[in-house]
């Protein structure tokens, strides 16, 4: 079962949402890279679900089952669920009405490590498996925000600090000011690249386009495969028998600066952003957080996709009114 | 109506797993971008 984890056997950033009446609390990812709601549920008795908090639709009185099954196709494994709808509480946005996916057999037992008892898909409509409407489009339709945007903190150190606002931005989370990018594809939250630099020299491996999806379900920076090659000569770094790439850790301060260009400004990642530093068995080791895809976008051009690694250095607005994408330097 | 939700930074899958000797194999990241793909893979 454990060849179907991938994106989310690295995530690590997780909030409570409420769902029901009387509401039941639940620990979600917030996904900018999928668009479903889904949840454990006690329809499910598997390993893994019992884990987790369980959402009973039995103990809420606003809970209307409506027959339908679902099959998601996670990249994290499948689950499968019944559908049903309740009133879904968001930091005190109450959506009404609200699908959510019931699961009735839960991914893969390595589900069973996961801190999280679902995940609620930020993405637009469009891949919403089964049709469901997503929560940011009940949000929007029973005119719920302020501005039908939201926007992710992620804090680089320490348990406690991230955020995500709903109907509008934190200005105490940035510093300088918000750039704008327009959404190239209403699937995902997908963006154009114009150019990638290393130490501020331009490669060109992006001159033809290249596109990006900011995924918040997804840990690490990922590179077009073709590009992995020179991206890892320039930073010194070796494969381990592990296929990890490590990097000496007295060199860090040594190691280039990436930078992406989007829609004319260029958004640098330092090697503190890309390079992890890990303790085992006393032994301190620095990994570069860097992995390929060997897809291309749907348009066929390189495909990267900005994880928590670039989200870690960027505030990010996600703004359904223009379809565009912001950036700020997070403080 | 604006709100904020603090987001608590846990421990990873692949983190807690490790520590147990569990494996976890890499698996191309986009493939949740392409979940027919993915459903054969």
């Amino acid at each position: 079962a454990s060849m179907y984890i991938n994106n989310y056997a690295d995530t690590t950033y997780f909030g409570a949402i409420s769902i029901g009446t009387p509401p039941q609390s639940l620990q979600v990812l917030f996904d900018t890279g999928s668009s479903n709601l889904w949840v454990d549920s006690t329809y499910c008795n598997t390993q893994a679900c019992n884990a987790h908090t369980k959402f009973d639709p039995q103990q809420s009185s606003t809970f209307s089952a409506n027959g339908q099954s679902v099959y998601l196709p996670y990249g994290a494994g499948s689950l499968y669920g019944q559908l049903g709808y309740d009133t879904v509480n968001v930091g005190g946005i109450v959506v009404t009405n609200q699908e959510i996916g019931l699961s009735t057999q839960e991914p893969s037992n390595p589900f069973l490590a996961a801190k999280f008892d679902g995940i609620l898909g930020l993405a637009y409509p469009g891949i919403s498996a089964g049709g469901q409407t997503p929560v940011m489009d009940n949000m929007i339709s029973q005119d719920l925000l302020n501005d039908d945007l939201f926007a992710f903190y992620l804090s680089r150190g320490g348990q406690q600090g991230s955020e995500l606002s709903f109907g509008g931005v934190d200005n105490s989370m940035y510093q300088g000011q918000i750039y704008w990018t327009p959404v190239t594809s209403e699937t995902y939250w997908q963006i154009g690249v114009q150019g990638f630099q290393i130490n501020g020299q331009e490669t060109s491996w992006c001159s033809q386009g290249c596109q990006s999806i900011v995924d918040t379900g997804t840990s690490s920076l990922t590179a077009p495969s073709q590009f992995m090659g020179n991206i890892m000569q320039a930073i010194g770094a070796q494969q381990s028998q592990y296929g990890m790439y490590m990097v000496d850790c007295s060199q860090i301060n040594n190691l280039p600066t990436l930078s992406f260009v989007i829609s004319g400004t260029a958004f640098p990642l330092p090697p503190s952003a890309y390079i992890e530093q890990q303790n085992q068995n006393g032994y301190q080791f620095c990994s570069v957080n860097i992995n390929p895809t060997y897809l291309p976008s749907q348009n066929g051009q390189p495909l990267w996709i900005f994880g928590d690694v670039f989200l870690r250095e960027y505030y990010s607005v996600y703004d359904r009114t223009n379809n565009q994408v912001g950036f700020a330097s997070a403080v | 109506l604006k709100v904020k939700i603090p987001l608590q930074k846990h421990k990873s899958m692949r983190e807690t797993l490790g520590e147990k000797g569990i494996k976890i194999p890499y698996q191309d990241p986009a493939l949740k971008y392409y979940p027919e793909q993915f459903a054969g893979s």
